[in-house]
């Protein structure tokens, strides 16, 4: 069974604003 | 063929053909007759001159054939011929053809640095001690282990007046050495000028007032041959003129400059060394794998190697890295379905920046490393048994 990819739309950056990758 | 390789294509040591070195050189000579013109010689008349040219001239030329100094009539008698041969050459003999009574006494000099110093290479007179300070050669050759400048019979004239300068490079060198394996030859028979100082007029020899004023004597000879070959230490057969029309040998073996005694910048796997008959001792070129274009040696990593390889590749390039560009740069791995050489052989990690936790992948296999729970080359996607969160700290989680 083949995972599909992180979706990077569904995390919740709140907490963590400044580990936020630029995309 | 080539000389400098052999048929399969690996060096091999290789020398210029034997040359007279002096041919068509300039020539200085401290004096030459003709200024002001007498009824013999006259500088301004080609028919009447005879300048130092025609020492080394190639022949053919209608007028002189001999080269005249003043008529000298006071000490100092001597008189110096100086021959730049343009480049270092390793001499094989001198000689010098006297068109009239040859001199009681010679010197023969060399330089090694273009006429900034001189060295005697021999002395040719019947008084060497009162003449050179010299004893007269010993039978037996050079007392010493090495070369030296010895004193031999002054030139013999001939019935018809004229006389012969002969030297061997070799009469000043014991036997047994031989220009391969002896450094001290290679110094002696080196030589980028020759100098001969016409000391004392036969004519004057024995007579006590050598020093005072006498009858005038000039000296007059023609045919200063330097026979050797263009020194290249084993790395070239021919000696070219450059852009400047300067003579420099036609280096191969990974070599360069005029007498190829050092490597060029990318053939310093190993140290440069003169080639002998054995061994071309070629520079090699530094294994960059195609990704430097330049290297520098490094004597403790060639001593580690059993003296086999000593280059360390430079500014390497395509996310290469390494002493011989042979690995992959931090943050790269290597592509295996590319050539180690292909400019292409480095691939970006490309580690997911939530699912990975740093951004360096294994430079062989590519792998990332991943957070728990976290799978696949790049960590972008959750395992089995675990799924997506909202955490980017904790991006999967196990499945309830």
């Amino acid at each position: 069974e083949v995972m599909p990819t992180l979706d990077m739309a569904l995390f919740d950056w709140t907490d963590y604003e400044d580990l936020k990758p630029e995309v | 063929g080539d000389p400098c390789h052999d048929e399969g294509g690996a060096p091999r040591g290789c020398v210029p053909g034997l040359v007279n070195a002096a041919l068509g050189r300039d020539v200085l000579a401290s004096s030459t007759c003709g200024r002001p013109a007498t009824r013999a010689c006259d500088a301004s008349d080609p028919r009447r001159a005879h300048p130092a040219a025609l020492l080394t001239a190639a022949g053919g030329t209608a007028g002189p054939l001999c080269w005249r100094s003043d008529s000298l009539v006071r000490a100092p008698l001597n008189v110096t011929l100086t021959v730049p041969l343009g480049k270092a050459f390793e001499l094989v003999f001198v000689s010098l053809r006297f068109c009239s009574q040859p001199p009681a006494s010679v010197a023969l000099l060399k330089s090694q640095d273009h006429g900034r110093s001189w060295a005697p290479l021999g002395f040719f007179s019947s008084r060497c001690a009162l003449d050179y300070g010299r004893l007269p050669r010993p039978s037996t050759g050079p007392a010493g282990p090495g070369p030296e400048a010895l004193c031999f019979p002054p030139p013999q004239a001939q019935p018809d007046g004229s006389g012969l300068l002969a030297f061997s490079v070799q009469d000043g060198s014991p036997p047994g050495l031989d220009l391969d394996n002896s450094p001290v030859l290679q110094d002696w028979v080196t030589a980028t000028d020759i100098r001969v100082v016409l000391t004392r007029p036969t004519m004057l020899l024995g007579d006590a007032r050598d020093t005072e004023a006498v009858a005038p004597y000039t000296y007059s000879a023609t045919e200063l041959q330097v026979g050797g070959r263009c020194k290249c230490n084993g790395h070239a057969s021919q000696c070219l003129l450059d852009a400047q029309g300067h003579l420099v040998c036609d280096c191969r073996h990974g070599t360069e400059g005029p007498d190829c005694s050092r490597c060029k910048p990318f053939y310093c796997d190993r140290p440069w060394q003169r080639a002998t008959t054995r061994d071309a001792h070629a520079c090699l070129a530094c294994s960059c794998n195609g990704h430097a274009r330049r290297c520098r040696f490094n004597m403790e990593l060639y001593r580690l190697s059993g003296r086999r390889s000593g280059g360390v590749c430079l500014n390497c390039r395509h996310n290469t890295a390494g002493r011989h560009c042979h690995y992959c740069r931090e943050g790269f791995y290597r592509d295996p379905g590319q050539a180690l050489s292909d400019r292409r052989a480095c691939r970006a990690c490309d580690c997911h920046p939530v699912g990975a936790a740093g951004k360096t992948c294994n430079q062989t296999t590519g792998q990332c490393p991943c957070k728990d729970g976290v799978t696949g080359l790049t960590c972008n996607r959750c395992a089995l048994g675990f799924q997506q969160s909202r955490s980017p700290v904790a991006p999967c989680v196990k499945t309830p």
